[in-house]
């Protein structure tokens, strides 16, 4: 909901007022995994580690909304929208192109929000296992998730048998968004 | 005075995270 560059401000402005943007968002995500059936049958080690690795990602998945592939602009939840041009001038230019190409392609598929909601929480409980201790449960809770997409999904559009694999084929998209962008992008804290 | 921390944004995430769980223990 902030925006992003007024003229006026430093980048070091900039970014921490982002950075301060990010902190609500983060907060979402953890209600919206606490609400998601099962989640918090996992042990608490669990939910915390699928969150730290998979937060990104269900980030990515929310702010695709506020990408316009076609424009090529980014509409920020006040209102304002803001050209891929002005963004890059922050730095951020490789994660904005990635971001533009991944938005266009979930968004071409057309999903409810309810499925949407749902693939997201498919994201969260398939992100990186390496701190997870209790796997199988983890993989148990996944694997009901991706059954209840898929039959979601499918009994909405009976006929179309090539979406459920194409939104499935994003999850590596969003990794790779993940492994290339989370660990660079700096963010400021202020204590 | 704000003492700024610059740290990666999965850092800044997995803080967010980890005062979130300890603030509802």
């Amino acid at each position: 909901s902030c925006p992003v560059a007024p003229a006026s401000r430093s980048s070091q402005e900039v970014w921490e007022s982002f950075s301060q943007c990010f902190t609500p968002a983060v907060k979402e995500v953890v209600e919206f995994a606490k609400s998601i059936p099962g989640f918090q049958t996992l042990s608490q080690h669990d939910q915390v580690m699928l969150l730290k690795s998979g937060t990104f990602q269900v980030l990515m998945v929310r702010f695709c909304s506020l990408f316009d592939p076609k424009e090529r602009t980014v509409t920020f939840l006040n209102g304002q929208t803001y050209s891929l041009a002005s963004l890059r001038a922050l730095g951020m230019s490789s994660l904005l192109d990635a971001m533009f190409d991944f938005s266009e392609k979930l968004g071409s598929l057309g999903l409810e929000p309810d499925e949407m909601a749902l693939f997201m929480a498919v994201v969260l409980v398939s992100a990186d296992r390496s701190g997870i201790v209790e796997v199988g449960a983890v993989e148990l809770l996944q694997e009901n998730l991706i059954k209840a997409l898929r039959s979601l999904i499918t009994s909405r559009r009976p006929d179309d048998s090539t979406l459920f694999p194409k939104l499935l084929l994003r999850l590596p998209d969003l990794r790779t968004l993940n492994n290339q962008h989370s660990d660079k992008l700096l963010a400021f804290r202020i204590d | 005075p704000k003492t700024h921390r610059v740290m990666t944004l999965a850092d800044h995430i997995s803080h967010i995270i980890t005062q979130d769980f300890a603030r509802n223990q």
